[in-house]
């Protein structure tokens, strides 16, 4: 697979971070070993799987000292690499954010490691439109927005999809993208609201998989895993599969 | 009451707008008129409250034109005022974020809104430490720091309290701080585990109210109304009132 995917919605705890992680996974255990990159200066992602303890063993060197992404990846216990954030990145956006250039960094630098060998790469962002967010998506043309469902996410995400023909306009380039609904609770009302809503709104562009509400997916980065591997039984692992086999078969993720 | 407090969790989506929404329709309904300040670009609790449709209309033009914030004010309907937020506020970290001052602009900008009558200021920002909640802290020296019962939000939590020790350095003053546990599901066995755990971490500094998951608060955005006024028997309403009165009575709040 050489799919490049970011994942991004600029409302805060929609599961941008839990879908990087178990999307990742889901490739990893079907033999598809994708590359995640960390975006977010808060680092989560990186807690999760491999902390890294200085700016310069993450992605801030490669925007500070233009170090080679190849030399910043680090092995995921699932089959997986990662290029590791830090809080040091906080500071791309006041040093570097201003370059004409630096949106464009990111694909440049990972055109340069998949040179050879292409994976999957997932993209895991903080929850604000700035230089990071806007260069996953100038490095991938195409998004997986996760929508908790609740009405301030779907709020963030009517904006973000305003956002993206807003860029669309300047890129001169279509951005391909998939709405999912996450944190899915069938016993309440405003879920199903949500979802008719969301239905109306996106259509095709709205994922058919629905993440459920699974205290598991809450539960498994405290262990420093996977939803497979802590809870393989559960309705989060299910609904995680099931997601990957609907991007792929939809060819949305090659 | 003359209190100044900044809700502040580094973390996306764990109630820092719905407390500052509930904490202040619950002041205004004791007859403590509040003054709620969105610092957040995205604005949801002005798109709640009182959206305003340019940059001019809002806490935008303090930064960018010094326009005194009692000419920004609004009213709304619970008997309250809020300086409202909008996408705007983005520039303000590239565009002011260097300035020596910057980050005590907002203490003396509510200074002078209250040489008179004073009233309890509520200030909610967006889940990054940077120009914005930074003034939030600056202008306050008090934050409630939501904790949604989650790991990534404990971590988030823990970071933020480190970051505020920091602070206390460089201010050479105490920050008052509390930190709230929400979203609390008594069935799941992770809420209690996160609880033991900020009970163990801050002691004294965490409220005893804890607010519970209760869908009655995720609704009450979409119809542009505090938990008092859209389901004034529920869960949430009760949990909220509750805190005020926790807060109140500790002195925390005054
Ligand atoms: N389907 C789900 N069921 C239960 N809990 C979930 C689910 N999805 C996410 N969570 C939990 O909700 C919280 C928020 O999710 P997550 O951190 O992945 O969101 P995010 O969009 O990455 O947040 P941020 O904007 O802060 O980066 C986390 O504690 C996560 O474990
Ligand atoms: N106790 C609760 N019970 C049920 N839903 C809640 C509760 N607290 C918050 N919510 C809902 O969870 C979502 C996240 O809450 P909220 O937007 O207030 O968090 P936030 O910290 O302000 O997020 P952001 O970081 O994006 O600004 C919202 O849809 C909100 O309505
Ligand atoms: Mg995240
Ligand atoms: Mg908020």
């Amino acid at each position: 697979g050489c799919t490049r995917l970011a994942v991004f919605n600029q409302k805060g705890g929609v599961g941008k971070t839990t879908t990087v992680l178990n999307l990742g996974a889901a490739l990893a255990r079907r033999g598809i070993a994708p590359l995640l990159v960390d975006l977010d200066p808060q680092a989560h992602l990186s807690a999760i799987l491999h902390p890294v303890g200085s700016g310069a063993q993450s992605m801030f060197a490669f925007y500070s000292d233009s170090r080679p992404l190849a030399e910043l990846m680090r092995s995921v216990d699932f089959g997986a690499r990662l290029l590791p954030a830090h809080p040091e990145l906080l500071k791309v956006d006041t040093l570097y954010g201003k370059g004409p250039g630096v949106l464009g960094l990111l694909k440049d630098g990972l055109d340069v490691a998949f040179a050879g060998a292409q994976q999957p790469v997932l993209i895991d962002s903080c929850p604000m439109l700035g230089v990071l967010s806007l260069s996953s998506i100038f490095a991938t043309g195409r998004v997986l927005v996760p929508i908790s469902a609740d009405y301030l996410a779907l709020k963030g995400a009517l904006q973000l999809e305003n956002t993206l023909r807003a860029l669309e306009h300047v890129l001169k380039k279509r951005v391909e993208r998939r709405y999912l609904l996450t944190r899915f609770d069938t016993r309440r009302r405003m879920s199903h609201e949500i979802g008719t809503r969301l239905v109306e709104r996106f259509g095709a562009e709205l994922c058919e998989t629905r993440i459920a509400e699974s205290v598991a997916l809450a539960e498994s980065p405290s262990l420093g895993r996977d939803i497979f591997s802590h809870a393989p039984q559960s309705r989060g692992a299910r609904d995680y599969e099931q997601l990957l086999e609907e991007l792929l078969s939809t060819g949305f993720l090659e």
